[in-house]
This record gives structure tokens, C-alpha cells and sequence, in this order.
């Protein structure tokens, strides 16, 4: 999985950090102190696409149903994550009691094209 | 931005807007997978110092005394389980000739919502009295309150256990089936009291102080059901 930068074009992962304190979310999140959200850019031409993943299944699927009825056959397949790992959090809730929860496929670790 | 994808649709952006998208997106990800339909309004928070020893006790709880296991990584992620750390509204009352520490808890649910107790424990601090030459051990007992009963009437004996206080320490009551009980009965006040003996003497910890590190707390570990199956229902 690539990492973006100047030079890359191709789906890469694009790291994307939001500080809590930067939203004032950090009043009612305890921890951490921001999320690591990441997303996936670039492009996907045709020897690229078929990767394997987790997320690939589901955009195989739109692309199959394009391709089946005759929907811009002619396009690249998409940068999508194909892995993601959870984030813990510990935060007030609206009762105002402290609710500690894993929340799954939360920050993208890879991507790859469908 | 990228080339515009055939499956979403979205034209390229520039790099302020997309920056603005992401965030809005990352903060709509955030409450919807925490189940909230906005942020919390957060305005009387507990003190850092109570959040703090509540957290590192939380975390250190692997093996307890009492035997329960330990709070981290007990529930498969995909149950989207949760930890629910609760300070108690302190209320020390005196009762014939020895106090009692009682403690109120306000554990509300979202309407329609329906909670599975896994596991639930009060965390209470006893304090040594620094004589080697008295008993180190201590009579602890918890009880249910009815809520909005006098102190010391209508109350139920949940747990009884005698405590080791060599040294001052935190000890943990198990109470999930109680918990459970309280919050399958739609109730918004849990009330507990505690009483700490030795020879006639309270030895608990009863600061009644916000500011304390010792102030009592009641971890639960929970996850959401189904309230009308009560069976775990995943949403896709």
C-alpha cells in the first residue's frame, strides 16, 4: 500500500489527522487527543485493479453491475481502503458518564484499488 | 483530489474543501459509531484527579481479589461492547452509631435501548488505620436502597465481604445481576450504601470531597441488545 505524495498518482493512502482540541471536541472526548482518519486517493488503471481487500468485495460488485449493463465500461476501478483497524475511545456520554468503547474499521490502514 | 470515481460520483475538489469534508465526515463517522445523535454537551465535568485514578484502576483491574476477569479486550468488537465508568453523588448520613456512606448513581438509557450487563463492579477505597497492632481486617457490606427511601430503611443486603487493610487500598463489590435488575426495571437512581466495621469503627474511605482521588465509582462493562429478541442484533 503507498503512501500519497507529490510524486504519487496512483491509489495511495493519504494520511489525515484530526486534533480534538482543533473542533472543541475535546470537551466531551477524554482520549486520545485526535483521530487518525486517513482516506484513499489516486488512481486505478487497469493493471492496478483486483487487489485484494476487505472493502473490495462490495465496489467489485457496483463495477460488475456497470459492466453488466453497459454503464461506462471504459472507466478505472476505485482507491478504496482494503484494511482498517479499530479506535479506542474513552469519552463523556450524554448522561455525562464515561463510556470507554473499541470502535471497529475506524482508521484506514491500507488501500487498494477494486 | 482524484479523478472522479464511477462509483461515487463526486467530481474532484479543491484542497480546502476537501479538507472541510473530510472533517465533517470524520464527525458524523465519530457519532455515528458512538450511537449519538450529537455531541455531548458536556458542562459539569467529574475532576481530572477522580478520572484519572478511576482510568489507571480501569486499566490495572486485570486480576482483582475477588476473582472477576479483567475489563479490556472481553468483548469481541464486532458486539460493539462498551465500559461505562460512573462517579456517585456521595451522601454521608448517620444512622444509630455508625456511619454509612451512601451513594447515588444516575444510569440512564437512550428510549428503546435496551443494555446487557457483562459485567459490573463498585469500586470502593478503604483506608488502613496505620495501628499494626489492631485487626487489619474489616467488615464491608453493600447495600440496595430503595430509591428515594430514608437511609437505612427499605434496603436490601447485596454483598458482605471482609476486606484486607493492612494497607489503604481500593476493593471492588461485584455487582452485575443488581445492575442488570436496575436497568432492565427502566430506573434512572441506583442507590447503594456502604458500610465499613471494624470494632464498631468506619474505616472507609468517606470523603465527600468532589476533589478526592478516592471517590467511589462503579465500572460496567455492557453491550446493546436487542429489546425485543434480546439477542444481539449487528446493523449493516
Amino acid at each position: 500500500s503507498l503512501r500519497c505524495g507529490e510524486d504519487v498518482t496512483v491509489c495511495c493512502k493519504r494520511d489525515f489527522y484530526i486534533k480534538f482540541k482543533d473542533i472543541q471536541w475535546d470537551e466531551w472526548i477524554i482520549a486520545p487527543e485526535g483521530y487518525h482518519m486517513n482516506y484513499c486517493m489516486g488512481q486505478c488503471p487497469q493493471h492496478l485493479s483486483g487487489s485484494p481487500g476487505i472493502a473490495s468485495s462490495f465496489h467489485a460488485t457496483v463495477f460488475s453491475q456497470l459492466k453488466v449493463n453497459g454503464i461506462n465500461t471504459a472507466t478505472t476501478s476505485c482507491c478504496v481502503p482494503t484494511e482498517r483497524r479499530p479506535l479506542s475511545m474513552v469519552y463523556f456520554n450524554s448522561q455525562h458518564s464515561i463510556v470507554k468503547t473499541d470502535v471497529p474499521d475506524m482508521i484506514v490502514e491500507s488501500c487498494g484499488c477494486t | 483530489g482524484s479523478p472522479g470515481c464511477a462509483s461515487c460520483g463526486l467530481p474532484p475538489m479543491e484542497k480546502d474543501a476537501e479538507e472541510r469534508l473530510m472533517i465533517e465526515i470524520a464527525k458524523q463517522q465519530l457519532l455515528e459509531k458512538l450511537h449519538l445523535k450529537e455531541r455531548p454537551n458536556i458542562t459539569n465535568t467529574v475532576p481530572r484527579v477522580a478520572l484519572l485514578t478511576a482510568l489507571r484502576k480501569l486499566h490495572s483491574g486485570r486480576v482483582r481479589q475477588d476473582g472477576t476477569i479483567e475489563l479490556e479486550n472481553n468483548i469481541p468488537t464486532k458486539d460493539q461492547g462498551y465500559e461505562i465508568v460512573s462517579f456517585a453523588d456521595i451522601n454521608e448520613t448517620d444512622n444509630s452509631d455508625k456511619a454509612s456512606l451512601s451513594l447515588t448513581f444516575q444510569f440512564l438509557q437512550e428510549r428503546g435501548q435496551s443494555i446487557q450487563v457483562l459485567q459490573s463492579s463498585l469500586w470502593i477505597y478503604a483506608r488502613s488505620s496505620g495501628d499494626p497492632h489492631r485487626d487489619s481486617r474489616l467488615l464491608a457490606r453493600v447495600f440496595l436502597s430503595a430509591d428515594g427511601g430514608v437511609s437505612g430503611s427499605n434496603r436490601t443486603l447485596l454483598i458482605e465481604k471482609m476486606l484486607e487493610v493492612q494497607e489503604s487500598n481500593w476493593h471492588t463489590f461485584t455487582i452485575t445481576r443488581t445492575l442488570q435488575a436496575f436497568l432492565d426495571g427502566g430506573q434512572h437512581r441506583l442507590r447503594l450504601e456502604v458500610s465499613c466495621e471494624e470494632d464498631g469503627q468506619n474505616l472507609c474511605s468517606l470523603d465527600n470531597s468532589a476533589e478526592t482521588p478516592n471517590q467511589p465509582f462503579l465500572v460496567a462493562q455492557v453491550r446493546l441488545r436487542d429489546s425485543h429478541s434480546k439477542h444481539l442484533v449487528r446493523k449493516r
